[in-house]
Protein backbone atom coordinates (compact mmCIF):
# COMPACT_ATOMS: atom_id res chain seq x y z
CA UNK A 1 0.00 0.00 0.00
CA UNK A 2 3.11 2.35 0.67
CA UNK A 3 3.84 1.86 -3.08
CA UNK A 4 0.65 2.97 -4.34
CA UNK A 5 0.02 5.80 -2.23
CA UNK A 6 -2.07 8.29 -3.99
CA UNK A 7 -4.52 5.51 -5.34
CA UNK A 8 -4.81 4.32 -2.20
CA UNK A 9 -5.73 8.02 -1.22
CA UNK A 10 -7.86 8.61 -4.03
CA UNK A 11 -9.86 5.94 -3.00
CA UNK A 12 -10.16 6.55 0.31
CA UNK A 13 -11.83 9.89 -0.45
CA UNK A 14 -15.53 11.05 -0.41
CA UNK A 15 -17.57 9.86 -3.13
CA UNK A 16 -18.77 12.47 -4.02
CA UNK A 17 -19.30 12.94 -7.58
CA UNK A 18 -16.74 15.94 -7.62
CA UNK A 19 -14.14 13.83 -8.89
CA UNK A 20 -15.82 13.26 -11.95
CA UNK B 1 -49.88 -7.50 -23.72
CA UNK B 2 -47.19 -4.44 -23.23
CA UNK B 3 -44.34 -4.57 -25.71
CA UNK B 4 -41.19 -3.99 -24.56
CA UNK B 5 -39.81 0.04 -24.74
CA UNK B 6 -37.49 0.12 -27.55
CA UNK B 7 -34.13 0.88 -25.60
CA UNK B 8 -34.84 -0.23 -22.16
CA UNK B 9 -31.54 0.65 -20.59
CA UNK B 10 -30.87 -0.85 -17.62
CA UNK B 11 -30.66 0.71 -14.22
CA UNK B 12 -27.08 -0.11 -13.72
CA UNK B 13 -26.58 1.20 -17.79
CA UNK B 14 -28.23 4.43 -16.84
CA UNK B 15 -26.20 5.30 -13.84
CA UNK B 16 -23.26 4.62 -16.09
CA UNK B 17 -24.41 6.87 -18.67
CA UNK B 18 -24.54 9.49 -15.98
CA UNK B 19 -21.81 9.15 -14.34
CA UNK B 20 -19.53 8.95 -17.51
CA UNK B 21 -16.19 11.61 -16.85
CA UNK B 22 -16.46 14.92 -18.68
CA UNK B 23 -14.51 15.82 -21.55
CA UNK B 24 -11.00 16.33 -21.14
CA UNK B 25 -8.37 18.42 -22.67
CA UNK B 26 -4.79 18.29 -23.23
CA UNK B 27 -3.47 21.22 -23.64
CA UNK B 28 -0.14 20.87 -24.92
CA UNK B 29 2.46 23.78 -23.70
CA UNK B 30 2.80 26.16 -26.56
CA UNK B 31 6.12 26.87 -25.26
CA UNK B 32 7.52 23.37 -25.74
CA UNK B 33 9.50 22.95 -29.51
CA UNK B 34 7.49 20.63 -31.31
CA UNK B 35 8.41 16.95 -31.29
CA UNK B 36 8.74 13.93 -29.46
CA UNK B 37 9.64 15.24 -25.91
CA UNK B 38 6.56 17.66 -26.49
CA UNK B 39 3.78 15.31 -27.52
CA UNK B 40 4.86 12.30 -24.55
CA UNK B 41 4.74 14.68 -22.35
CA UNK B 42 1.38 16.07 -23.21
CA UNK B 43 0.03 12.41 -23.18
CA UNK B 44 1.91 11.60 -20.22
CA UNK B 45 0.02 14.39 -18.08
CA UNK B 46 -3.21 13.99 -20.09
CA UNK B 47 -3.23 10.74 -18.73
CA UNK B 48 -2.26 11.24 -14.94
CA UNK B 49 -5.01 13.66 -15.09
CA UNK B 50 -7.11 11.35 -16.54
CA UNK B 51 -6.44 8.60 -14.42
CA UNK B 52 -7.63 10.84 -11.30
CA UNK B 53 -10.78 10.84 -13.39
CA UNK B 54 -11.04 6.83 -13.67
CA UNK B 55 -10.67 6.38 -9.85
CA UNK B 56 -13.67 8.52 -9.70
CA UNK B 57 -15.71 7.25 -11.60
CA UNK B 58 -14.55 3.69 -10.54
CA UNK B 59 -16.13 4.84 -7.30
CA UNK B 60 -19.59 4.98 -9.19
CA UNK B 61 -19.85 1.83 -10.91
CA UNK B 62 -22.75 -0.13 -8.88
CA UNK B 63 -21.55 -2.57 -6.27
CA UNK B 64 -17.54 -1.13 -6.34
CA UNK B 65 -16.97 1.06 -3.50
CA UNK B 66 -18.57 -2.15 -1.32
CA UNK B 67 -15.03 -4.34 -2.48
CA UNK B 68 -12.51 -4.25 0.15
CA UNK B 69 -9.37 -1.11 -0.73
CA UNK B 70 -7.62 -3.80 -1.57
CA UNK B 71 -9.63 -4.93 -4.00
CA UNK B 72 -10.51 -1.72 -5.88
CA UNK B 73 -6.78 -0.81 -6.19
CA UNK B 74 -5.79 -4.36 -7.76
CA UNK B 75 -8.83 -4.19 -10.16
CA UNK B 76 -7.44 -0.68 -11.13
CA UNK B 77 -3.84 -1.38 -10.83
CA UNK B 78 -4.58 -3.99 -13.45
CA UNK B 79 -7.17 -2.11 -15.68
CA UNK B 80 -6.22 1.10 -15.90
CA UNK B 81 -4.79 0.90 -19.17
CA UNK B 82 -7.56 -0.44 -20.88
CA UNK B 83 -9.79 1.96 -19.61
CA UNK B 84 -7.48 4.81 -20.53
CA UNK B 85 -7.44 2.95 -24.08
CA UNK B 86 -10.92 2.03 -24.70
CA UNK B 87 -11.91 5.69 -23.75
CA UNK B 88 -9.50 6.95 -26.36
CA UNK B 89 -10.95 4.59 -29.07
CA UNK B 90 -14.68 5.69 -28.38
CA UNK B 91 -13.53 8.90 -29.36
CA UNK B 92 -11.75 8.33 -32.27
CA UNK B 93 -14.80 6.18 -33.93
CA UNK B 94 -16.34 9.13 -35.69
CA UNK B 95 -12.31 9.77 -36.94
CA UNK B 96 -10.69 7.88 -39.95
CA UNK B 97 -7.38 6.43 -38.84
CA UNK B 98 -7.11 9.56 -36.48
CA UNK B 99 -7.23 8.62 -32.79
CA UNK B 100 -8.29 11.37 -30.18
CA UNK B 101 -6.35 11.36 -27.21
CA UNK B 102 -7.98 14.51 -26.59
CA UNK B 103 -10.69 16.92 -27.29
CA UNK B 104 -7.79 19.55 -28.57
CA UNK B 105 -5.13 16.77 -29.35
CA UNK B 106 -6.39 14.91 -32.37
CA UNK B 107 -3.52 12.40 -33.87
CA UNK B 108 -3.34 11.97 -37.32
CA UNK B 109 -0.34 8.78 -38.87
CA UNK B 110 1.62 12.01 -39.86
CA UNK B 111 1.24 13.88 -36.70
CA UNK B 112 2.08 10.30 -35.15
CA UNK B 113 5.03 9.77 -37.35
CA UNK B 114 6.40 13.19 -36.32
CA UNK B 115 6.17 13.01 -32.60
CA UNK B 116 7.18 9.65 -31.65
CA UNK B 117 3.62 8.37 -31.56
CA UNK B 118 3.58 5.78 -34.44
CA UNK B 119 3.54 2.47 -32.41
CA UNK B 120 0.84 3.40 -29.82
CA UNK B 121 -0.96 5.03 -33.00
CA UNK B 122 -0.20 1.22 -34.90
CA UNK B 123 -1.18 -0.73 -31.76
CA UNK B 124 -4.79 1.53 -31.32
CA UNK B 125 -6.00 1.41 -34.35
CA UNK B 126 -6.85 -1.91 -34.93
CA UNK B 127 -9.17 -1.62 -31.88
CA UNK B 128 -10.77 1.24 -33.14
CA UNK B 129 -11.77 -0.37 -36.71
CA UNK B 130 -13.34 -3.01 -34.56
CA UNK B 131 -15.17 -1.29 -32.56
CA UNK B 132 -16.48 0.32 -35.32
CA UNK B 133 -17.61 -2.54 -37.23
CA UNK B 134 -19.47 -3.55 -34.73
CA UNK B 135 -21.01 0.36 -34.19
CA UNK B 136 -20.87 -0.12 -31.25
CA UNK B 137 -22.93 2.54 -29.08
CA UNK B 138 -22.35 4.71 -26.37
CA UNK B 139 -24.42 2.66 -23.98
CA UNK B 140 -22.20 -0.60 -25.02
CA UNK B 141 -18.91 1.36 -24.36
CA UNK B 142 -19.99 2.36 -20.80
CA UNK B 143 -20.92 -1.06 -20.08
CA UNK B 144 -17.76 -2.07 -21.31
CA UNK B 145 -15.73 -0.12 -19.85
CA UNK B 146 -17.27 -0.73 -16.41
CA UNK B 147 -17.14 -4.49 -17.54
CA UNK B 148 -12.78 -4.22 -18.20
CA UNK B 149 -12.89 -2.80 -14.93
CA UNK B 150 -14.23 -5.70 -13.19
CA UNK B 151 -12.73 -8.61 -15.49
CA UNK B 152 -8.78 -7.14 -15.19
CA UNK B 153 -7.68 -10.60 -13.77
CA UNK B 154 -5.87 -9.43 -11.33
CA UNK B 155 -4.08 -11.86 -9.14
CA UNK B 156 -4.18 -10.32 -6.08
CA UNK B 157 -8.03 -10.21 -5.64
CA UNK B 158 -8.52 -10.85 -1.67
CA UNK B 159 -12.81 -11.70 -2.31
CA UNK B 160 -12.99 -13.50 -5.26
CA UNK B 161 -16.74 -13.99 -5.09
CA UNK B 162 -17.55 -10.14 -4.67
CA UNK B 163 -15.41 -9.42 -7.12
CA UNK B 164 -17.53 -12.31 -9.35
CA UNK B 165 -20.88 -10.79 -8.05
CA UNK B 166 -19.41 -7.30 -9.80
CA UNK B 167 -18.75 -9.09 -12.82
CA UNK B 168 -21.95 -10.71 -12.85
CA UNK B 169 -23.87 -7.57 -12.68
CA UNK B 170 -22.46 -5.45 -15.34
CA UNK B 171 -22.33 -8.64 -17.52
CA UNK B 172 -26.49 -9.05 -16.77
CA UNK B 173 -26.52 -5.20 -17.07
CA UNK B 174 -24.63 -5.53 -21.05
CA UNK B 175 -27.06 -8.82 -21.79
CA UNK B 176 -30.35 -6.87 -20.80
CA UNK B 177 -29.24 -4.16 -22.82
CA UNK B 178 -28.56 -6.39 -26.11
CA UNK B 179 -31.86 -8.34 -25.05
CA UNK B 180 -33.73 -5.09 -25.26
CA UNK B 181 -32.73 -3.36 -28.67
CA UNK B 182 -30.59 -5.57 -30.88
CA UNK B 183 -32.93 -8.42 -30.98
CA UNK B 184 -31.64 -8.58 -34.72
CA UNK B 185 -28.28 -10.11 -33.50
CA UNK B 186 -28.52 -12.28 -30.51
CA UNK B 187 -25.17 -12.78 -30.68
CA UNK B 188 -24.35 -9.23 -30.27
CA UNK B 189 -23.11 -9.33 -26.19
CA UNK B 190 -20.26 -12.12 -26.76
CA UNK B 191 -19.18 -10.36 -29.68
CA UNK B 192 -18.97 -7.12 -27.74
CA UNK B 193 -17.26 -9.28 -24.88
CA UNK B 194 -14.92 -11.00 -28.15
CA UNK B 195 -13.42 -7.78 -28.00
CA UNK B 196 -11.97 -7.75 -24.15
CA UNK B 197 -8.52 -9.43 -25.00
CA UNK B 198 -7.47 -7.07 -28.35
CA UNK B 199 -8.63 -4.86 -25.91
CA UNK B 200 -5.80 -6.30 -23.63
CA UNK B 201 -2.74 -7.06 -25.89
CA UNK B 202 -3.36 -3.33 -27.20
CA UNK B 203 -3.44 -1.95 -23.58
CA UNK B 204 -0.26 -3.95 -23.03
CA UNK B 205 1.78 -2.24 -25.47
CA UNK B 206 1.10 0.56 -24.72
CA UNK B 207 1.56 0.04 -21.19
CA UNK B 208 5.01 -1.28 -22.65
CA UNK B 209 5.12 1.55 -24.81
CA UNK B 210 4.65 4.41 -21.64
CA UNK B 211 7.46 1.89 -19.89
CA UNK B 212 10.27 1.99 -21.82
CA UNK B 213 9.89 6.10 -22.45
CA UNK B 214 9.92 5.98 -17.83
CA UNK B 215 13.21 3.67 -18.31
CA UNK B 216 14.85 6.41 -20.61
CA UNK B 217 13.57 9.41 -18.41
CA UNK B 218 13.16 12.37 -21.13
CA UNK B 219 10.23 12.83 -20.13
CA UNK B 220 8.71 14.03 -16.95
CA UNK B 221 5.81 11.87 -15.60
CA UNK B 222 3.43 12.90 -12.78
CA UNK B 223 3.51 10.54 -9.27
CA UNK B 224 0.18 8.90 -10.33
CA UNK B 225 1.38 7.62 -13.67
CA UNK B 226 4.34 6.62 -12.42
CA UNK B 227 2.77 5.12 -9.15
CA UNK B 228 0.25 3.00 -11.27
CA UNK B 229 3.22 2.21 -14.37
CA UNK B 230 5.01 0.49 -11.59
CA UNK B 231 2.57 -1.33 -10.32
CA UNK B 232 1.91 -2.81 -14.32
Amino acid sequence: KEKHKILHRLLQNSTSPVDL
Amino acid sequence: LHPPPLSPVTKIVSHLLVVEPEKIYAMPDPTMPDGDIKALTTLCDLADRELVVIIGWAKHIPGFSSLSLADQMSLLQSAWMEILVLSIVFRSLACEEELVYAEDYVVDEEHARLSGLLDLHVAILPLVRRYKKLSVEKEEFVTLKAIALANSDSMHIEDVEAVQRLQDSLHEALQDLEGGHNTEDPRRTGKLLMTLPLLRQTAAKAVQHFYSIKVQGKVPMHKLFLEMLEAK
